[in-house]
């Protein structure tokens, strides 16, 4: 379950508030997932003590704060998900609609097998290709993406224009670059991470995907699927 | 300010005490006008007598009730019964307070829910000196399991006494389930701050109107 509370002293009107909560929910909270399980009880609220008088001309910069804090405890969730070893950052752009963009990019961080190719390091990126086909061809019937689409990770670009761009030198830097992204029990002098009382990964598993479609675009955070998230919720008692 | 980038340098934490001193150094002072507490205390479950219980009340409150709040809540067709309380109090006039609960979510539990979510507003009103509707009610942890209305009622002046103006850091680590560190964030802008919590590490896939 997410729950989360925001508060400001800048009396920001009601209906604003609301308004820009909503917006900003929609980018970030509504655009994560550790597990694909949502929650009975995920709560977000925000509250204003109505204490410092706000300019509505200074909108904006509220807007922009309101996303970065919002955006910041989505990092921090993910990087606490269960038995998370590695983050994913995945950006789609080049969509045709925001809601395309995002569904995409959930589709990328909610594969089973895409989460356990990160989880291994393994550059089977296959799963990439199919998890973006899977959200289209239920979604979006005739559309031939493949044939318009590039993809990239860790900047190195692995499928443009129906086909891979592959060889054994951009393997081993998808490897590489998936290995700096992960915890182990012998990074950091030894520490048990899956355990550990303060923030791990400080690098992201980074995807992008240019559909070649449209302008829209989104960012969703994910994480792998480890040995670890089944042990703790198969082990998890009332 | 802490970065999160494969592209730039990263903030690093290398212990737990590193990560709350940075947190009371950088994120934790509350805005003007808020008090946080929260207090522990042991209970039996009823649905479980062999296995006694913790449990964290954590409470939220502005100086003054105020005009000036929202929330979205999520769109599962099985909410939990402070969901449901917490939808109809978007329509209320003002916010007085916040209480939130770990260890039960309250959620589908036999002997009704919104009115034991309500027995627990109702009390934390009594000793703020507002209206029950006045206060929203949070709960995370099992699903199915009652809430315990009376060892909360009773833990509710330990509770308010525990309220400060300083730090939003007891909240932040009251409100945590299987959470393994409190997560704040915060802002200042426009001349105010934004300061912000969240718990959340499994069952995380929010879909929020």
């Amino acid at each position: 379950t997410m729950l989360s509370y925001i508060l400001t002293d800048l009396s920001v009107p009601r209906e604003t508030l609301r308004q820009l909560l909503a917006e900003v929910v929609e980018e970030t909270y509504n655009a994560m997932s550790v597990d694909t399980d949502e929650s009975t009880s995920d709560t977000l609220a925000i509250v204003s003590s109505d204490q410092i008088p706000f300019d509505m001309s200074q909108l904006e910069q509220f807007r922009a704060a309101l996303y970065e804090v919002c955006s910041g405890l989505c990092e921090d969730i993910v990087r606490n998900g269960e038995g998370a070893h590695h983050v994913m950052r995945v950006k789609v752009k080049g969509a045709e609609s925001h809601a395309q963009a995002k569904g995409i990019g959930k589709s990328i961080v909610n594969s089973p097998l895409l989460k356990c190719a990160v989880a291994g390091n393994d550059p089977n990126v296959g799963r990439l290709v199919m998890a973006v086909g899977k959200y289209m061809g239920k979604h979006h019937k005739g559309v031939n993406v493949s044939e318009t689409m590039t993809i990239s990770m860790g900047g190195l670009r692995i499928f443009e224009f129906g086909e891979f761009t592959l060889n054994g030198d951009v393997e081993k830097e998808l490897v590489a670059h998936m290995k700096k992204a992960q915890l182990t029990e012998t990074t950091r002098g030894g520490v048990d991470h899956t355990s550990r009382d303060y923030p791990p990964h400080d690098q992201m598993v980074e995807i992008e995907v240019d559909l070649g479609l449209g302008t829209a675009s989104a960012q969703v955070l994910g994480i792998d699927l480890t040995h670890e998230y089944v042990a703790i919720n198969a082990d998890y008692r009332s | 300010r802490r970065s999160f980038s494969s592209k730039k340098p990263a903030f690093v934490f290398n212990s737990a005490a590193e990560y709350y001193k940075y947190l009371n150094e950088h994120h934790s002072r509350l805005p003007w006008g808020f008090s946080v507490g929260s207090t522990t205390f042991k209970f039996v479950p009823q649905e479980a007598p062999h296995l006694p219980s913790k449990m964290t009340l954590t409470l939220i409150k502005p100086h003054k009730p105020t005009l000036l709040f929202g929330a979205v809540f999520t769109q599962n067709a099985c909410p939990g019964a402070p969901i449901k309380v917490g939808r109809k109090r978007l329509s209320e006039d003002t916010l007085g307070a916040i209480i939130v609960n770990n260890k039960i979510s309250n959620v589908c539990a036999n002997g009704g829910g919104v009115s034991d979510a309500q027995e627990v507003c109702d009390a934390v009103a009594h000793h703020l000196d507002l209206r029950g509707s006045q206060i929203l009610p949070s709960s995370t942890g099992v699903i199915g399991w009652r809430l315990p209305v009376d060892p909360i009622i009773n833990a509710l002046p330990s509770l308010v006494e525990s309220l400060q103006d300083e730090s939003i850091l007891p909240a932040a680590s009251g409100i945590m389930t299987t959470d393994l560190y409190p997560k704040i964030r915060s802002v200042d802008v426009c001349g105010g701050r934004i300061v912000g919590i969240a718990k959340g590490a499994g069952m995380i896939e929010p879909n929020m109107a």
